[in-house]
């Protein structure tokens, strides 16, 4: 069955982006038919993947607003079954233009589930969320059947963890009953540092991690500057291994679904 | 004179709050009255001076919106001549509350301009923004003398960079015409990395650089989590030490005005 996923932390410069990107690229060469969904202005996963934002003329943004069909707006990219909708700054746009639209939160549902129906190939869709828990995260909550969410292992990220999840609840009683938490990635992980250890401690008793813990490793950081994810710039590096093994995780919890 | 500083970058965790509460902190130990403002809903700022969201009834929220007098909001930190407008959950409300307000943008501004005419006594303001250029940043932006931009060496930082300062520019041609920008300050800096080194010289070449360099350094993750500045932390540390050096290049710039 289809799967989709939102990547969300309101938390700042947690590894979203670098999740998104590079879950999405891994799941794409174990041949899943796979679409990244970006959801934010800032438009890192677009340059992420190859994409820049100064490189397109169509957007999320036109889906969102114009009702553009998914399929007229898309972009390959060049990593085989990957596909990415790419978004620009315009998508900061439509948090005002959407505010008085009695749909403004299900928006991204709608342009998903209308493509769906056309016949879209696409198996998982992962969304890139930016960092708040206005509008636009709002329709990728509305638009998932799971919420991924990556952390970093420091105080402020664990600070606004339970707001989050008070948000999920929200969301699940209110426009997305089926709406589940996936589970929790750990990102930047600096095994040498206490602190890490006992945010993973103390996150473990409340949430489902993910085994698959994602190290710092510079070549992660240095990937988007040459429009590549992790796997097609630098294959044996520890940050193409664990999203591998991420990958690998996320598709053994859905085998039996 | 008195000066108010707005710490803002729309990337996330690029170390805008570890910035204005450690250069807050480190004004305020060269004895200058200097009052933080936290105008992220996160309240990482809050936190990282000891004044946790859980723990206080009123917030910056209050000044917003129920008009109260920031003298009966604020509250004394652990450093002496650092005092906190803390933040907590409900600033979130405040975006929606405001988006039908001739005054939206200009609130904050307001909220300082009544509490110095009563004779507050503050030299310093430093406003902790949140990862979005959004209602609650204008507000900062339009309250502001000076804009501060902390800036991570890594890819994804320096392509919003552009954006940002094309807000900055919008913000002085429209509500607030005095509007500068202070400088860039490289944080999370980390010497071995070639990146880190292309993305400084990228900048270098565009914008105003603090000489003060803030290196990647543990004790700054781990001195929030005891609610304290890295001066009461560990004054030792690399990072105490570019904070001091920060905090005196900040002063030296404003001599003479
Ligand atoms: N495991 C890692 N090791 C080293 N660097 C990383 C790692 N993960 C992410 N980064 C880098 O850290 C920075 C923050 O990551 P990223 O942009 O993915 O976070 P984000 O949560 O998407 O940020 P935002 O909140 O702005 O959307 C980026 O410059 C990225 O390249
Ligand atoms: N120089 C540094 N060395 C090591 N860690 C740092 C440094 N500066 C900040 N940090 C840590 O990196 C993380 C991000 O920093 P911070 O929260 O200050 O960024 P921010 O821009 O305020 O994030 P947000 O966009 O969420 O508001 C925090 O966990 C912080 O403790
Ligand atoms: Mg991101
Ligand atoms: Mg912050």
């Amino acid at each position: 069955a289809r799967s989709i996923v939102a990547v969300v932390n309101q938390k700042g410069g947690v590894g979203k982006t670098t999740t998104a990107v590079n879950l999405a690229a891994s799941l794409a060469v174990a041949e899943q038919s796979t679409l990244l969904v970006d959801m934010d202005p800032q438009g890192n996963a677009s340059s992420g993947v190859g994409v820049p934002p100064r490189s397109i003329e169509r957007s999320v943004y036109d889906c969102l607003i114009a009702g553009m069909h998914l399929e007229d707006v898309v972009v390959e990219t060049k990593v085989p079954h990957l596909t990415v909708l790419p978004a620009k700054q315009d998508l900061v746009a439509a948090e005002i233009e959407l505010v008085d639209e009695a749909d403004r939160a299900s928006r991204l549902a709608r342009v998903l589930d209308e493509a769906f129906t056309r016949g879209v190939p696409y198996r998982q869709v992962i969304i890139d969320c930016p960092p708040s828990l206005g509008l636009l995260t709002l329709n990728a909550l509305v638009a998932a059947h799971s919420v991924l969410v990556p952390l970093q292992c420091e105080f402020y990220a664990l600070e606004g963890l339970t707001y989050l999840m008070d948000t999920i609840d929200r969301v699940r009683n209110g426009l997305n009953a089926d709406l589940e938490v996936d589970g929790v990635v750990l990102t930047m992980f600096d095994p040498r540092n206490n602190l890490a250890h006992q945010v993973s401690d103390e996150v473990k008793k409340h949430f489902s991690v993910y085994d698959a813990v994602v190290p710092r490793n510079i070549r992660l950081s240095e990937a988007p500057s040459h429009g590549l994810p992790i796997l097609l710039y630098d294959a044996k590096s520890k940050g193409a291994e664990a999203y591998l093994a991420l990958a690998r995780e996320f598709l053994d919890r859905r085998a039996g679904k």
